[in-house]
C-alpha cells in the first residue's frame, strides 16, 4: 500500500483546504519554527484514529479544530482525508473491488465525530481493521512525533516490552 | 505463540545489533529478556556499547547516542516487518553532521520498501528527499504548503504554491 | 516577604512580556497566579501567544515556540536578578536560523553581566563565542578539551590542544 | 563573580587531568555526538553540589567515576575543582582575604566524598552558603541540562512556582 494524497480543512492551523500529493520514497517537510509541521504530521495521526488529545499536545479533542486568529474567526469543523493506493493484500467485501481507499475524519465543535471510508460513514474499527488488512496496523511505530525519539531508552522494561511487541 | 515471540524476539535483535553497527561503525547492542522463563510477561533491557567505550548504563549515553539506538532499534524492526509507510518528526535534530548523514544515507536505502515522511531543519536530510514540501505561513496563523525546489531551497528562495484550494 | 513575592512577580512579568516580544518580534506572554488571594502558595499558569496568532493553550505551541518562550522567562529572570553564570547545554536545538540567529544576538547582549558557557552544534551560535573548546575524543572513550580558532573550525579543521595534562 | 578555571580528573569520560580557563563573555563547547560536553557540564554540576545522580543521568553517584573503555581500567575517582575570581561580594571569615576561590569535590569508589575549598576540606554547606553570598546561589537556574529547556512549559502550576520562587 502507498500514501497517496492528503486533504486537510479547519485542522489545526490548516484554514483553507489545503491538498497534498505523496510520492514513493522520501517526502520531506521544511519549514520556519510554528509553521505548522507538526500539525502536518498529528494530521495523519488523527485521521488513523488517534483517540488522545493529549497525544496531538491537546486537551481535548476539539484543540484540533482551527480555533482563529487576529483575523479569522475560529472554524467549527475539522476534516482530514487520507487517499492511500497500491493496496496489495486482498481486501474484505465491500472493498475487495477498489484501488485506492480514502479514509477521513471529521470533527464538529459540538463534539459529534465521523468516520468514513470512500465518502461513506463508517466506525472506527472499520478502519482499524482495514488498516491492519493492509499491513499498516502497527501506527506506534509508523508516526515518532517530535522530540520522542528516543522514548524507548528512557521506558521501563515493561514500557519496552509493549512497543516491542507491537513490533514483533 | 510463545515460540513465535522468542523467534522473532531473536531475529528483532540480530538486526538491532547489526543496523546499531552500521550506525556506529562497530559496537554492540541488545534486547535482554529480564525473566527468560516467561518471556511472553517479562520486562525487556536494553543493551548499547559504542565501539571502544565501556559497557555502562544507557541512560549515560549521550543525547545523540541515544537517538542513535533508538533510530537503530525503529528500523531494525522494519526489517523484521517491514512497514508501509513511516512518519519521522524532527527525528535528526540531536545528531551531529557526520551521524545526520549516516542516518540519511540508511533512510535513502530502506525508501524502496518503505514511505516516508521525514519533517526536518538538517539540510543534509532535505537532501535525499524525493519530493520537498516547505509549510509557510504567508498569513500569521494559517499554513499553506508549497512543493519547493530543493536546489533552490538551498540557496534559501521560495516555491510554487502546491494544490491549495 | 508576601508584598515582596508579589512585587517580584510582577516585574518578572514585565520583563517576560518584553523578552518574549523582541524574540517574536511582537505577541504576548504572561504568568498568571491560579489564586490571587494566596501568592506565596499559589500555582503559576502560562500564557504565551505569538503575534497575530490566537490565544489557546501553551501545550498547542510548536517544539521551536515552546523552547523560545522558555529561554524568553529564562532571561527574564536574568534581567531581574542577575547571575553571574550560565551554563546551556544544547538549548538551541529546536530553533530554525532565524530564530537561532535571534537567541544568539539576545545571548550576546546579556554576556557582560553573565558569563555563559553554551554547548551547541550549530554555527551561528559558535560564531559569538569569545573562546570556543573542541571536545575530542582521539582515544576511544577519552575526552580532551583542545582550543579551536573559529574561521578554522567552520572551515571544518582541527585546533591546537588545550592543557591537557 | 567568575568561573575561571575548572579541572576535570577521572569524572565520567574525562580519564586525563583536563584543564579549561574561562574568559569573559561567552565559551563556547563544542564537538561530535558522545565525545563529552554534557560530561563537560556534569562536572560544574557536580562540583557546585549536585547530589542526584539522576540529575548526572546516572543510576547511583559511582557511576560519574571514569569506569573504562577496550583499553582503558576503570579509575577509583573522581575530582573536579572550580576557580573562582573577582568576588565582589564581602565574604565572611575565614575567606575574607581570598580573591580567588577554587571548590573541589572528589568521590572514591568505596562511596566516601570529599568536599574542599581552596584545598581545604570542609562540608558541602559551606560551599553552598559561599554560592549564594556570591550572588551564584539559584543554580538551578543556572544550569540548564540537554533537552530540558521547555520542561517550564510542560510543568504543572505547582512545579512552576517552584521555578519562579527560586528565580525571584
Ligand atoms: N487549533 C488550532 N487552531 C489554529 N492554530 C493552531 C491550533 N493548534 C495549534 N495551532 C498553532 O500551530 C502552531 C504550531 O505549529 P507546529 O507545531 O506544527 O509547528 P512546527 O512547524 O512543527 O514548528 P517547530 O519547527 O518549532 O517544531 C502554534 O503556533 C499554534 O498556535
Ligand atoms: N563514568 C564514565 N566513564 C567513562 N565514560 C563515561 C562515563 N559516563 C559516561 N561516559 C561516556 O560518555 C559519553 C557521553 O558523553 P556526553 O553525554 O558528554 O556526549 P555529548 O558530547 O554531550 O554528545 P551529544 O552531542 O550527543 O549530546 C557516553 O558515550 C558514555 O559512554
Ligand atoms: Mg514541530
Ligand atoms: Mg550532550
Amino acid at each position: 500500500m502507498r500514501l497517496k494524497r492528503l486533504e486537510v480543512f479547519g485542522f489545526k492551523s490548516f484554514f483553507d483546504k489545503t491538498v497534498v500529493t505523496f510520492r514513493k520514497g522520501i517526502t520531506g517537510i521544511v519549514g520556519p519554527n510554528g509553521c505548522g509541521k507538526s500539525n502536518f504530521s498529528d494530521a495523519i495521526l488523527w485521521v488513523l484514529g488517534e483517540q488522545s488529545p493529549k497525544s496531538l499536545r491537546g486537551e481535548r479533542m476539539e484543540d484540533v479544530i482551527f480555533s482563529g486568529t487576529e483575523h479569522r474567526k475560529p472554524l467549527s469543523l475539522a476534516e482530514v482525508s487520507l487517499t492511500i493506493g497500491d493496496i496489495a493484500n486482498e481486501l474484505p467485501p465491500p472493498y475487495t473491488v477498489y484501488s485506492e481507499l480514502t479514509f477521513s475524519r471529521r470533527l464538529y465543535r459540538s463534539g459529534e465525530s465521523e468516520y468514513l471510508i470512500n465518502k461513506t460513514p463508517c466506525r472506527l474499527k472499520d478502519i482499524r481493521d482495514l488498516l491492519i488488512d493492509m499491513g499498516a496496523g502497527y501506527h506506534a511505530h509508523t508516526i515518532i512525533e517530535q522530540g520522542k525519539v528516543d522514548d524507548i531508552i528512557t521506558a521501563t522494561p515493561m514500557q519496552r516490552r509493549e512497543i516491542v511487541e507491537e513490533a514483533a | 505463540t510463545r515460540g513465535l515471540f522468542v523467534e522473532t524476539f531473536h531475529t528483532l535483535n540480530q538486526k538491532f545489533g547489526e543496523v546499531y553497527a552500521s550506525f556506529f561503525g562497530g559496537g554492540s547492542a541488545e534486547l535482554v529478556l529480564l525473566d527468560e522463563a516467561h518471556p511472553l510477561e517479562s520486562g525487556i533491557e536494553m543493551l548499547a556499547q559504542p565501539p571502544g567505550k565501556g559497557k555502562r548504563n544507557i541512560l549515560l549515553l549521550s543525547g545523540g547516542e541515544k537517538a542513535l539506538t533508538a533510530i537503530s532499534l525503529l528500523f531494525a524492526t522494519f526489517l523484521i516487518h517491514p512497514t508501509p509507510f513511516c512518519l519521522l518528526d524532527e527525528i535528526d535534530a540531536p545528531l551531529d553532521e557526520e551521524n545526520t548523514r549516516r542516518f540519511a544515507q540508511t533512510l535513502e536505502s530502506m525508501s524502496d520498501q518503505t514511505q516516508f515522511i521525514v519533517v526536518t531543519h538538517n539540510k543534509l536530510t532535505m537532501e535525499i528527499a524525493d519530493i520537498l514540501y516547505g509549510v509557510t505561513m504567508e498569513e500569521t496563523g494559517i499554513s499553506k504548503l508549497v512543493s519547493v525546489n530543493l536546489k533552490k531551497e538551498l540557496d534559501e528562495s521560495e516555491g510554487n504554491p502546491a494544490e491549495t484550494i
